[in-house]
């Protein structure tokens, strides 16, 4: 059987509401390393990677590896119906095809299952090789959601360009065009105020803002956002979730016709 | 503008 509690349960909505736009229907991944999932959106433009390491939980128990395929969609329905407060307890029985969801008010006082049915989902899973990237910014997950919804309302796609000077985000529409340049501060009070650029090379390349635009709904998750970028690869856009682990987003680039 | 890459243009089936 695979059985996980989570105390702080509104991290697992979050989590939700952070890839439920991406994907629709994704396998998630139950080993005694943690809770997994990889999804590509459905022009397989986008990955999206989640970890939950098991020792984030409060009681995780897997006796055997499990994939359970889930509906985006439905399993964020179901855990809207949990407090933001609530213990979140999730159950599956070694040959069930259903996944039983648990809340738990703080107080004990209201206790609610909601059962969902699983899928077969036929998905390609991707080996992600570790890759040394040519830069790597580190920076308000809030200044960059700003930044990318700011530029959305310019144009499609998004120049992002690491130099000696900083890291600079560009966009060109019908209307006209905007570039926001960011540089690297480091002397703030708040260490999840700074801006960190690490650069090997520069490196500039072209992203649709869609995808980065509904990367962003993990902010909620994480105070600061890393975005790791090498000529010639996806950007990988990180979120850490609370000390478990971390959502990670991948996206291809745009290229010159 | 500019051509969309895919994401499986870059990493491999594992």
């Amino acid at each position: 059987m695979f059985e996980l509690r989570l105390v702080q349960g509104s991290l697992l909505k979050k989590v939700l509401e952070s890839i439920k736009d991406l994907v629709n229907d994704a396998n998630f991944d139950c080993s005694s390393t943690g809770f997994s999932l990889q999804a590509m959106d459905s022009s397989h433009v986008a990955l999206v990677a989640l970890l939950l390491r098991s020792e984030g939980f409060e009681h995780y128990r897997c006796d055997r590896n499990l994939t359970m395929g889930m509906n985006l969609a439905n399993m964020a329905k179901m855990l809207k119906c949990a407090g933001n407060d609530d213990i979140i307890t999730i159950k599956a029985d070694d040959g069930t095809d259903t996944v039983t969801f648990m809340f738990e008010s703080p107080s004990q006082d209201k206790i609610s299952d909601f059962e969902m049915k699983l899928m077969d989902i036929d998905s390609e899973h991707l080996g992600i090789p570790e890759a040394e990237y040519e830069a790597i910014i580190r920076m308000p997950s809030a200044e960059f959601a700003r930044i990318c919804r700011d530029l959305s309302s310019i144009g499609d796609t998004v120049v992002i360009s690491v130099t000696k000077e900083g890291v600079r985000f560009s966009a060109r529409g019908d209307i006209g065009a905007a570039n926001i340049v960011c540089r690297q501060n480091a002397t703030v009070d708040k260490p999840e105020d700074a801006t960190i650029i690490e650069m090997q090379e520069p490196v500039t390349l072209t992203f649709a803002l869609r995808y980065m635009n509904s990367f962003t709904k993990a902010t909620p998750l994480a105070e600061q956002v890393t975005i790791s970028m090498s000529s010639d690869l996806p950007v990988v856009v990180e979120y850490k979730v609370a000390g478990m682990g971390y959502i990670r987003y991948y996206l291809a680039p745009k290229i010159e016709e | 503008p500019g051509v969309q890459l895919s994401i499986t243009e870059f990493y491999r089936s594992s």
